[in-house]
């Protein structure tokens, strides 16, 4: 089975913005 | 077809054609008669004998009776012989001395002289004689001497000589650094200086000579180093090699700037020595050369590729640079053959992929090339730290 591709809106980023991506 | 290379195209050994390098060459004469009627253009303009034109020099009445005729050839010739063919009375001292680069400095070749020892301060020796210790080992290492002999009696008005006069026999250029260099001149200079017979007085006043020649011949090959066929002017007028075999200057004397896989070396009849491109599989436009890996390689390869573009590196720009994958689906030299990693921003654990496989390293419970999968038994999380967590 081909996994779905991460969602990177699922993510919570509120203890890592440092670490948050240009998206 | 070009000389420069086989039917097989396969470099091998070329050479321009034998020449009188003087012919249409300005000679500079220290003296030319002023009346304009025997101009030194006349030394090299190949006047056949039966209609030969003359320079002559002013009526000199003074010693020292010193003329000279200096002939720049332009650039560098391999010389086999030099010729004077005189309109007057041969004289009984003259000089022949040649340049290197391009007048700036002088050697002499050959005195020609009844008195060598008096005129110029060297032992009379037959042509064909041999120097007290001849042999290869007493010679070769300094260098041929000019000799100095008497002008032959039998030549009439003409005073020549080989440039093997007094070499021993069994010398070969291909193989002599020292017999190239003595036989390389950018430049002749021919002083005459003793008038022949009862004018030769010395100092003060003596009875009214001139000096004439018909002919300055000065027979060679324009010097390419086995790496042109010929010579030709270049944009500025001045003559050059047309250069083959990754060479290039006006002797053909350095590898061109690419090709420099292995150091330059002059052609010989059995090796052409051609300078090699640098293998960069079409990545870079420059490279150096070292001398350190040539020797490891067993004196095959010592280029370096410089700059590698398209996203390329090493010696060869033969893999990946860091932050880039080799693409299989492209040969080597194509400029995509290398492509971003395109690691997942969540999903690896860094950006830097396999540079030969492309796969990112990833966090655990990714997979995929990217990183941009969870793992099978493994699900999404919210947490960027752990994107995927394992399924209760």
């Amino acid at each position: 089975d081909v996994m779905p591709t991460l969602d990177m809106a699922l993510f919570d980023w509120t203890d890592y913005e440092d670490l948050k991506p240009d998206m | 077809t070009d000389p420069c290379y086989d039917e097989a195209g396969a470099p091998q050994r070329c050479i321009p054609e034998f020449v009188n390098a003087a012919l249409g060459r300005e000679v500079q004469a220290s003296s030319t008669d002023p009346r304009q009627t025997h101009p030194a253009a006349f030394l090299t303009d190949a006047s056949a004998a039966a209609d030969r034109t003359c320079w002559r020099s002013e009526t000199l009445t003074r010693t020292p009776l010193n003329v000279t005729l200096t002939l720049p050839l332009g650039k560098a010739f391999e010389l086999v012989y030099v010729s004077l063919h005189f309109c007057s009375a041969r004289p009984d001292s003259a000089a022949v001395f040649k340049s290197q680069d391009h007048g700036r400095s002088w050697s002499p070749l050959r005195f020609f002289s009844s008195q060598c020892s008096r005129v110029y301060g060297r032992p009379s020796r037959a042509v064909g004689q041999a120097p007290a210790q001849a042999s290869l080992g007493s010679i070769v290492p300094r260098g041929p001497e000019a000799l100095c002999s008497e002008p032959p009696p039998r030549t009439g008005p003409l005073l020549a000589f080989s440039m093997q006069d007094g070499l021993p026999p069994g010398q070969d250029l291909d193989s002599s650094p020292v017999l190239q260099d003595w036989v390389t001149a950018t430049d002749i200079r021919v002083v005459l200086t003793r008038p022949v017979g009862p004018r030769a007085t010395e100092g003060g006043v003596v009875a009214p000579y001139v000096y004439s020649v018909g002919e300055l011949q000065v027979g060679g090959r324009c010097k390419c180093n086995g790496h042109a066929s010929r010579c030709v002017a270049d944009t500025q007028g001045r003559l050059v090699c047309d250069c083959r075999h990754g060479t290039e200057g006006p002797d053909c004397e350095r590898c061109k700037p690419f090709y420099c896989d292995r150091p330059w070396q002059r052609a010989t009849a059995h090796e052409a020595h051609a300078c090699l491109a640098c293998s960069c599989n079409g990545h870079a436009r420059r490279c150096r050369f070292n001398m350190e890996l040539y020797r490891l390689s067993g004196r095959r390869s010592g280029g370096v590729c410089l700059n590698c573009r398209h996203n390329t590196a090493g010696r060869h720009c033969h893999y990946c640079r860091e932050g880039f994958y080799r693409d299989q689906t492209r040969v080597l030299s194509h400029r995509r053959a290398c492509k971003a990693c395109d690691c997942h921003p969540v999903g690896a654990a860094g950006k830097t992929c396999n540079q030969t496989t492309g796969q990112c390293p990833c966090k655990d419970g990714v997979t995929g090339l990217t990183c941009n999968r969870c793992a099978p038994g493994f699900q999404q999380s919210r947490s960027p730290v752990a994107p995927c967590v394992k399924i209760p």
